[in-house]
């Protein structure tokens, strides 16, 4: 399920992953 | 300074990215144990909120503790 995965973690210095480009 | 103007010449998740990178700290020394998911979660929200956070200590500080007690709630 994704929701075991949220929220996405942010880590500095890495590309951000939790929000989708539109 | 992260400006709206310089946020508006990169892509959606760059944004993000700057974003994140400035209230990563931030969140970090208000909540260091959780910061890496609360900031992950305040990034959900509007650019324009999280620019005014970055501007409003007040403002981060509450959002953060709304977001702790979000996360605590979810993984209850």
């Amino acid at each position: 399920s994704s929701s075991v995965n949220w929220p996405p973690e942010f880590r500095p210095g890495e590309p951000w992953k939790g929000y989708p480009n539109i | 300074d992260l400006k709206a103007t310089v946020l508006s010449a990169a892509s959606p998740g760059e944004q993000k990215e700057m974003l994140g990178e400035r209230l990563f700290p931030l969140v970090q020394a208000i909540q260091p144990t959780m910061s890496n998911k609360i900031t992950g979660m305040l990034l959900e929200l509007e650019n324009s909120e999280l620019l005014h956070m970055l501007e409003s200590p007040e403002s981060l500080r509450s959002m953060v503790e709304e977001a702790v007690e979000v996360l605590q709630a979810h993984q209850a």
